[in-house]
């Protein structure tokens, strides 16, 4: 594995989105993994819409009664790649644009379809293997304690308690072999996450957070998608 | 939110980093931090009593980036756009992901990669 990686050196991330006031941090966290893969697939960057999965998705844990997709009020990156693999895929964000609610009728229109899911697996807990999928597999969709990033503004965030009850979805785009840390008078390692709160909110949109202990549950939810890979796309 | 966000775009410095200043002042310095991130996010309140209570909770959110500082000393933490919020209000509204989390037993495991090469 190379000692730093960085998918947006590689042109597989679009630019930093806004969910506003909406707990749909899931979708962007699930289009984000998605415009990876297509981009993987076709070597080309779309970006993908949110609100069809605000407006549409409403997939369900069979094994969890009411536990579902459910717009701004919150959802699942898995639930939401089988709701994209059974719809046959998402659109574009310039057909399907993000308003920031929930309030609107689904309006996905199958013959616009700009990505579709081949499949999605679930990664182990293992930093190496993290690493390793986001190097072949492009993106990875997480889910992240998100305490710290209320008032966080640049820096990797290493904190030396932090819970790992998992409640926001972000976007895992790579990682870092040296982060400065003043206080442990060492460099650390981090991953680098790609947020879904403006580009004005933390390292211009982004998160940096060390690697090495589960910091803020960030390895405990790891999915990988791949796109079908198609040359009308 | 888009009134917020255009007033980011607006903003000379994206970053407020005045978080760890004395206790001689506090409170006026602290009104003054309020002024500034109210002009900096484009934030208005709709009365008084609404301000007031926006000024306490920032006032709380002041000292809990000073935890989380001290806490998390190789990240800077400060005033954001969310320092108005109390932490449920910041949860309730910014953090979406379904509560009674799990992953599907009938997940797919990705297979294991090579990681030496």
């Amino acid at each position: 594995l190379p000692a730093d990686f960085d998918w947006r050196d590689h042109g597989a991330v679009t630019g930093v989105k806004n969910q506003g006031s909406c707990g749909s941090c899931w979708s962007f966290s699930t289009t984000g993994a998605l415009e990876g893969a297509n981009f993987l697939a076709t070597e080309k960057l779309v970006s993908l819409s949110e609100q069809q999965l605000v407006d549409c998705d409403h997939e369900c844990d069979p094994e969890e009664p009411g536990s579902c997709d459910s717009g701004c009020n919150g959802g699942l990156m898995n639930s939401a790649f089988e709701y994209t693999l059974k719809a046959g895929g998402l659109m574009r964000e310039e057909d399907y644009p993000y308003t920031g609610t929930d309030r609107g009728a689904c309006k996905f229109d199958k013959s616009k379809i700009a990505a579709s899911v081949a499949n999605f697996s679930v990664v182990t807990l293992d930093e190496d293997q993290i690493a390793a999928n986001l190097v072949k597999n492009g993106p990875l969709a997480i889910a992240i304690n998100a305490v710290f990033m209320q008032t966080y503004v640049g820096g990797v965030s290493c904190p030396y308690i932090c819970s790992r009850r998992l409640d926001h979805g972000v976007l895992l785009v790579g990682y870092g072999s040296a982060g400065y840390s003043a206080v442990r008078m060492k460099e650390k390692p981090y991953w680098i996450i790609k947020n879904s709160w403006g580009e004005s909110w933390g390292d211009g949109g982004y998160y940096k957070i060390c690697r090495g202990r589960n910091i803020c549950g960030v390895d405990s939810m790891v999915s990988t998608v791949a796109a079908v890979q198609t040359s009308s796309q | 939110a888009a009134s917020a966000s255009e007033a980011f775009n607006d903003a000379e410095d994206p970053l407020i980093k005045q978080v760890v200043d004395g206790a001689e002042g506090e409170a006026l310095t602290d009104h003054h931090h309020f002024s500034i991130f109210k002009r900096k996010f484009g934030k208005s309140y709709a009365s008084q009593e609404e301000h007031d209570h926006r000024f306490k909770v920032f006032r709380a959110n002041l000292r809990r980036a000073r935890r989380h500082q001290k806490l998390d000393p190789s990240a800077v933490h400060g005033v954001t756009q969310f320092s108005d919020l109390t932490p449920s209000e910041f949860r309730r509204t910014y953090l979406g992901l379904r509560s009674k989390l799990r992953l599907p037993k009938d997940a797919t495991q990705a297979p294991i990669l090579p990681t030496d090469s």
